[in-house]
């Protein structure tokens, strides 16, 4: 899911 | 990955290697706050668990290694390096950062995505890197003169910020379409920080006179 994801920036 | 995030990383990178080029072609971090940068290193290695457990991509990977290495060779300088260290403001930069440190880690105990070890890390570096730059922002008012290369890292340290911003609006309306409410806000937080060393900044670039800031 997105939230998930939120460590994709640095 | 969009331009904006791009120049931002890019950015962010340029003024690590600013400051590192101040510390080792002048040996000295006169005006720079070791406070911050040490708050700094706290903040990658709480955010950068995830580096072997989390595969994004190869240039997450490289720049994380790039910043947590960089951020700690500067400690190290600051702190060990025997012509450095006698460089350092010490009297001046007196902002006690531990008082930054705990309120962030409790902020993070009620405020994460999930109640884990890395998620709760995660959002307590986000908290600490909104309010890192404060011990160096309080330093500048103290110094009675800058020297360039610190107010130019300075300002690049906000110029990152500023792109990050663009970066989650044009992900809000291009990728996302719904508000991650952790980084943004404390993102937000951390940019509006820098509101007033960007007017003085461009105010004694403008005026070609030295930086001052108000005490």
């Amino acid at each position: 899911d997105p939230e998930s994801k939120a460590h994709d920036e640095l | 990955m969009n331009l904006f995030r791009l120049l931002g990383d890019m950015t962010h990178l340029l003024c690590i290697v600013v400051l590192l080029l101040k510390i080792r072609t002048r040996k000295s971090c006169a005006g720079i706050s070791l406070k911050t940068q040490e708050l700094y290193v706290i903040v990658f290695l709480t955010r950068y668990l995830d580096l072997f457990t989390m595969y994004n991509s190869l240039y997450q990977i490289v720049m994380k290694l790039v910043f947590v290495g960089t951020s700690i060779g500067i400690v190290w300088y600051m702190r060990y390096h025997k012509v450095v260290k006698q460089t350092y403001s010490k009297n001046e930069d007196t902002f006690r950062h531990y008082f930054l440190i705990l309120p962030c880690f409790v902020l993070a105990l009620f405020v994460h995505l999930d109640f884990t070890v890395v998620e709760v890390l995660w959002s307590f570096s986000l908290y600490l890197e909104a309010v890192a730059i404060l011990p160096q922002l309080v330093l500048l008012q103290r110094s009675r003169n800058i020297d360039t290369l610190t107010g130019d890292y300075v300002f690049l340290l906000g110029v990152y910020r500023v792109l990050y911003l663009l970066n989650w609006v044009y992900r809000f309306f291009m990728e996302i379409h719904q508000i991650r409410w952790i980084p943004w806000v404390s993102g937000f937080i951390q940019t509006a920080l820098y509101a007033d060393f960007f007017y003085y900044y461009i105010k004694s670039w403008k005026n070609r006179e030295k930086l001052k800031l108000p005490a």
